[in-house]
This record gives C-alpha cells, sequence and structure tokens, in this order.
C-alpha cells in the first residue's frame, strides 16, 4: 500500500518550489556564500548559475575545510576563493515527474535533492522533511 | 501495515549507538567544538558532560552565528567561548525502549534525535537515515 501511494505521488507535488529555496551563485565569493548559510540558518544550499541553471550545491563543511590551516581557521582566504572552486557538481537530480519511491532511495543517502527540467533550469528541491511527513501522513490514513 | 511495523520496533534497533557518535564537550572552547564538526563532517552534534550524561547539542549555525560581527567573521572569539555557552538545551530525547512511531515523529522536525538512559546517560542517535531505510525495507518485504 505505502509503495503504491509512494509509486502514484510525484517529486513536483512535495518538492519546495525554487522562490522558496535559499540559493548562490557560482561566481560568489565564498565569505558571500558563508553569509548565506548562516544567515539563512541551512547547512547546504543549491548553486545556480546567471541564467537559473542547476550547477552543484555547496555547504558549510566544504567551505570551512577550505579554510582550514595548520594552526587555525584561516578566516581571509574566504575572500579569496569563489562558489565554483569549491561546490560538489557531482549530485543527485531528479525531475519534477520522477516519482516519490525514487525520490525517497535518493533521500537516504541525502538531506535534500535538486529538481530541474530537461533544460536544467533550477525547479525546486526535496527534503527529507517533506518526504517524512508524507509518509506519517500515509500511515494515518 | 507500516504503523504495526514502526510501532514494534524500538529505537534501541536503530540507533548509531553511543561509541560510534562523533560529540564534544561541554566546557570545550567553540574552536575546538568547529574543530571537531569540520573534521568529522557533520553540522551537529551531541554534547556530554564529563559522566559522559546528555547536556545538549551543538551546531556549526550557532557557533558561526556567535561570531558573525557587522563587518567580518570574529574568529578570534572561538578561544574565547564555550560549548555550554551557545549549546541547545532544549532538545527532544528518546529511550531505547521508546517506538518507532515515535522516533519518526520527532524525525520530521530533527534531523536527529538523541537517545539516553533514565538517568541520563549518552546511549545514541537515532537518525533520519536509519528510519527512511528501515522504512523502504519495510514497502519492499
Ligand atoms: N529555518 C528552519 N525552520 C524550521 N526547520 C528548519 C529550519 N532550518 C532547518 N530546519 C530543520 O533542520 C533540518 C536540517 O536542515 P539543514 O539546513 O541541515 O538541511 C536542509 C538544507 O540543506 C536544505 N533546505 C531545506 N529547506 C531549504 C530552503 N528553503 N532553501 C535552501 N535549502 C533548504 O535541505 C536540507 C533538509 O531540510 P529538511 O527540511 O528536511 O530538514 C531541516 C528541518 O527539519
Ligand atoms: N561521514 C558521512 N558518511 C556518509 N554520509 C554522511 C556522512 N556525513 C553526513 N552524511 C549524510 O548527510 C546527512 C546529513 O548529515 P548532517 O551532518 O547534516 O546531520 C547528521 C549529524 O548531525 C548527525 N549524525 C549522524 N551520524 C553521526 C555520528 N556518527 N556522530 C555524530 N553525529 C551524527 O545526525 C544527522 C543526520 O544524519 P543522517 O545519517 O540521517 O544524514 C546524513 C547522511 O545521510
Amino acid at each position: 500500500l505505502q509503495e503504491q501511494h509512494l509509486a502514484s505521488t510525484m517529486v513536483g507535488d512535495l518538492m519546495i518550489s525554487s522562490e522558496k529555496v535559499a540559493h548562490v551563485q557560482v561566481n560568489n565569493p565564498l565569505e558571500h556564500a558563508l553569509l548565506v548559510l548562516v544567515k539563512s540558518g541551512y547547512s547546504a544550499v543549491p548553486v545556480l548559475d546567471s541564467s537559473y541553471r542547476l550547477v552543484g550545491i555547496i555547504g558549510k563543511t566544504v567551505i570551512l575545510n577550505q579554510i582550514l590551516g595548520l594552526e587555525r581557521f584561516e578566516f581571509e582566504k574566504l575572500s579569496d576563493m569563489r562558489v565554483h572552486e569549491v561546490m560538489s557538481k557531482d549530485i543527485p537530480q531528479l525531475t519534477k515527474e520522477d516519482t516519490l519511491v525514487k525520490g525517497m532511495n535518493t533521500l537516504i543517502n541525502y538531506p535534500f535533492v535538486c529538481v530541474r527540467d530537461k533544460d536544467g533550469y533550477f525547479d525546486g528541491i526535496l527534503t527529507r522533511r517533506a518526504i517524512l511527513k508524507q509518509i506519517k501522513k500515509d500511515i494515518y490514513t
């Protein structure tokens, strides 16, 4: 029953739509990216190019790893480096038409998955929170 | 069927046991805590006292928020402040005997939940990844 229901619901029905998703631009300096992450409170967000195509994701861990020197965090490096130099490009991606079964399989290993159309334009993100809420709804109906 | 199965499985069966959980001590300076978080790669970890009792959790966001000055990140503050000054103490907690139904309800809003015994000693953590893997197993059996 659960699988049927997940297989009949699309990623597009549950995802957080692009306009509500915090993101950074591929050419931003790391200092700006870290500011966006700290102010939004998110540990990682999508990276888009100037045409709003999805190019990767970036998180606090990889930024802080870049500036972890031998003796201290070398925070001055943050203004020298750009998002595209450290972002993860090899990321799982879904389309709005994919089913939640595929979504759930990906969310086992990733806290969120980016959704984009066939031309690569960013549509939104599917999160673990959204799928857990859906599973709970299914259980109690 | 799903609810029955989640209701008959205990948190203790799925949790990551304490010895495998990265953590920091309540009196550590923030610089040490941030180092543990960056090196382990985790965005947040439990905080324990010297008797290994659970006292809270701490994450990169709250540490970086502390040092976010008007013009730049004031990284020198990291050696002045301690974990107990910024950690979250008001956190959901489970016991090993709680069922996964209670676990799942909590994981809707938290990426992980700390597990401790009746005397407050830290037993482990229940993660979203663990429950999503279990739900997937249930669906395909
Ligand atoms: N401002 C807030 N208000 C209420 N709860 C909050 C919150 N920020 C974080 N949380 C809670 O913490 C979880 C982990 O957030 P994190 O930032 O590590 O990991 C997040 C973040 O990397 C990304 N994400 C979620 N919403 C986003 C958004 N609107 N824009 C950009 N990235 C987002 O997806 C990951 C998983 O999100 P998910 O919702 O499953 O899980 C979230 C949510 O349950
Ligand atoms: N070294 C690694 N190897 C493989 N995958 C990794 C990984 N580090 C992170 N991940 C993946 O990223 C997710 C989010 O990790 P995060 O550190 O934000 O959030 C983590 C972290 O705050 C905490 N956590 C998980 N395992 C931990 C451990 N052994 N010690 C301390 N905290 C842990 O529980 C949260 C949720 O963990 P969950 O496993 O559900 O979800 C993890 C996992 O799917």
